[in-house]
């Protein structure tokens, strides 16, 4: 299945979330093909990609009709491979613009390798732009990473109007969409109880509207998932034993869970 | 003169910023026009316009050649007015393109006003598009806010190399790039070691590179600016004696300082 890891708000974790839930997969013993989506290359940065690395990308396959499966690139991560991004993205709105059925390029880009994959994750940038209503189009499954603040709500009610109102009418499964809830602080001494007063009437407000929607699994704020970035690696690899780990694979068993996958 | 705050790296506290330090400069009466270019209108929420009132919007100027006067709206604070953004942004690129000289269209759109306001400040959205690099185009002065982490570290990069970039041989001082560290943790008991080894590295690494280039003033992690937001309100109204506005209005008197303003 292919599933787009998708908010317009800045920052909110979705290439924490698609490095890591790829990477889980992956360890589970699935086949990924992790695709990075944003010109900003933040996924492939941090799977260790080097910043001068980046071409071939998947804007070869878009804009220059490159076969995809001469882009996909082993990773370090036995049964995970990876599509990068690079600085050509920038320009996908000019350059989808003119092609017939442009919402559904990237979707076309992926029949020839949809059965090499149980999972084709789809690391997408802050902005409902051309590119991501590709990724919204072509995908069968979305998470929508926020973090418990006003702005990220905001980002998540306009999102998931997008989704809903671009896959209307085409079959749309609305248990398909799942709400991921990052950076969320513990209830331990050291955070004030502020922090912890609007992060809980934020998540009561989402859950007032979007109930069947929301992963059980928060995503805490632990520092080495900031840190893991700088060395390319996926938290599983940079420390297994962490909570942060520990989540990130609970919400791997949910999403299979959310989609009646064995 | 023309304040552009700008990162391609999403979350790193453009809009805070914007918003906050714009609060500050009217406080101390200066004039000024805070004009939002996120298609996600951010600024213009966190000033409490509802999702249903952000048009006319600066849309309407670039893309329908309203004048620009009939856009400006005042805000509940003296001395501040605002331009607000739109979802008719998200399709910039595009609109935009055919445009002769189409990088200066934000600049030429600024004309009939420049002389009614001591600041103009751009919110801008997380991304190089074409209309980001409009206020690149149009501005004298650049706020880069960045979290001490390694992917804003490489949004900074990239967002500063393109500035040098499109700007050399245009008369460009280089003193007019700031960088301000943002959400920095405090050096409290409450945050373990961690966090501030990790935010020292970054930032020790930013001021091998940039030296000259960085704010003193690093505005703190506080709740409250994330608080503000749902409030409409700038930081001075909502927690005037909080940190957090301290040390606002103190980044405003380095602005000042930077661009030698009396
Ligand atoms: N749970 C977490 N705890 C601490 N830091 C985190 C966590 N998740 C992500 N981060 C860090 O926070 C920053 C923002 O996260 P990330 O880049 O994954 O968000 P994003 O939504 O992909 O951002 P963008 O909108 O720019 O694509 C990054 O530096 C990342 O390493
Ligand atoms: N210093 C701070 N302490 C705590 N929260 C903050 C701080 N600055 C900003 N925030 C909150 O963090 C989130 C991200 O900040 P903000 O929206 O200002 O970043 P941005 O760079 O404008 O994001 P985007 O790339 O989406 O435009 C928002 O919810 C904001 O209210
Ligand atoms: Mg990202
Ligand atoms: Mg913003």
């Amino acid at each position: 299945m292919i599933i787009s890891v998708i908010n317009n708000k800045g920052g909110t974790g979705k290439t924490s979330t698609s490095v890591n839930l790829s990477a889980a997969f992956a360890a589970m013993g699935f086949r990924v093909l992790l695709v990075d989506l944003d010109a900003q290359a933040n996924a492939s940065l941090s799977l260790g990609i080097p910043y001068t690395e980046l071409s071939p990308s998947i804007s070869d396959v878009l804009f220059d009709g490159l076969p995809i499966r001469s882009v996909i690139r082993n990773t370090g991560i036995t049964g995970l491979d990876l599509i990068t991004g690079d600085l050509d993205l920038v320009n996908s709105d000019l350059l989808l613009e003119d092609i017939s059925n442009r919402e559904m390029t990237l979707g076309r880009s992926f029949f020839p390798v949809k059965e090499d994959y149980d999972f084709i994750i789809c690391d997408c940038s802050p902005s409902m732009s051309l590119l991501s209503v590709n990724a919204l189009m072509a995908a069968d499954g979305y998470i929508v990473p926020m973090i418990p603040e006003y702005l990220s709500l905001e980002g998540l009610i306009t999102t998931i109007g997008t989704i809903k109102r671009m896959k209307k009418g085409v079959g749309f499964n609305r248990k398909s969409i799942g709400i991921l809830f990052t950076m969320v602080n513990l209830n331990v001494r050291s955070f004030r109880r502020r922090e912890l007063i609007l992060q809980s009437k934020i998540i009561k407000l989402v859950r007032e509207h979007y109930g069947g929607n929301i992963y059980n699994t928060h995503i805490i704020r632990d520092v080495r998932l900031s840190e893991t970035t700088s060395y390319g690696k996926s938290i599983f690899e940079f420390a297994p034993k962490s909570k942060a780990a520990v989540l990130y694979k609970r919400l791997a068993e949910e999403v299979l869970d959310r989609y009646e996958i064995i």
